[in-house]
């Protein structure tokens, strides 16, 4: 199964 | 109070329109050293940083931080208003709940002014950790903007693989398949139409066509594509302006 992680999984917010 | 002025409004057109169409409610935070904007599309998968250095502006003035929440798509429709080779100048207090945009004719001696409400836009401002990337290539913007879309024909999903001397793009869906390969090389004429290619680690990632159709929407704004790629982390597009740069930040699909 491809998956497609969102952009909060690498960066947090400030 | 804020006045900040292009000499040309064609420069502001075309950076709203790099990323108007995958980001909407949009918090430009206006500084003395420039504006700065971020946003996150609305599946959470693609991020849009935007910086306009003080050298962008012909001139800029911003005595107190402010921060200005736009509907993109009420300020394209504004945007369209003006001429190309208008100055632009977008003025506002230092607590607005509205941003005046003056459009000068300096030939004719005509004026435009537009007033656009501000709005109250809750978002979260992430925090970019600078990355170490595995492999780093710059490229003409016209040329991977063509690749993208030749190949998200094909597919919904488009495999970057880069090795030591070869940049592959490759795609393979319902109809067919298609693949691209690229080697570095300098144009010595034209620098612009090099390729340069840094590698410290292969890659082999994949990526959502329609966050890639909409990243090569800024290739407007430069002749050429900054693309850094890891295993680890999203995906890094920028495109250059004269001082600043319009980013994208795009997480590769993982296979389970």
């Amino acid at each position: 199964m491809v998956g497609q992680p969102t952009i909060s999984r690498f960066f947090k917010p400030v | 109070m804020l006045e900040a002025k292009f000499e040309e409004a064609s420069l502001f057109k075309r950076i709203i329109d790099g990323f108007k169409d995958c980001v909407q409610l949009v918090n430009f935070q206006c500084k003395e050293d420039g504006i700065i904007a971020q946003a996150v599309d609305d599946s959470r998968v693609l991020l849009v940083s935007l910086e306009i250095g003080i050298e962008a502006f012909q001139n800029y003035r911003c005595d107190h931080p402010v921060t200005l929440g736009i509907d993109l798509t009420s300020l394209s429709k504004i945007l369209r208003c003006g001429n190309n080779t208008d100055n632009l100048t977008l003025i506002a207090d230092d607590t607005p709940d509205s941003v005046l945009l003056l459009f000068e004719d300096t030939k004719k001696d005509r004026i435009a002014e537009y007033s656009l409400k501000l709005m109250d836009i809750d978002a979260e401002f992430l925090k970019i950790e600078d990355l170490a990337y595995d492999c780093t290539l710059k490229m003409p913007s016209p040329e991977f903007s063509k690749i993208v879309r030749d190949l998200s024909q094909l597919s919904d999903s488009i495999n970057i693989m880069i090795t030591k001397e070869t940049i592959k793009f490759v795609a393979d869906g319902d109809i067919g398949s298609g693949s691209v390969i690229l080697k570095p090389f300098v144009n010595m004429d034209k620098p612009q139409e090099s390729i340069n290619l840094n590698m410290d680690q292969p890659v082999d990632l994949t990526f959502g066509s329609k966050y890639l159709l909409d990243i090569v929407k800024g290739s407007a704004l430069s002749d050429n594509v900054g693309v850094r790629l890891s295993s680890e982390a999203p995906a890094l597009f920028q495109f250059d302006l004269k001082s600043g740069y319009l980013q994208f930040f795009l997480a590769p699909k993982f296979n389970d």
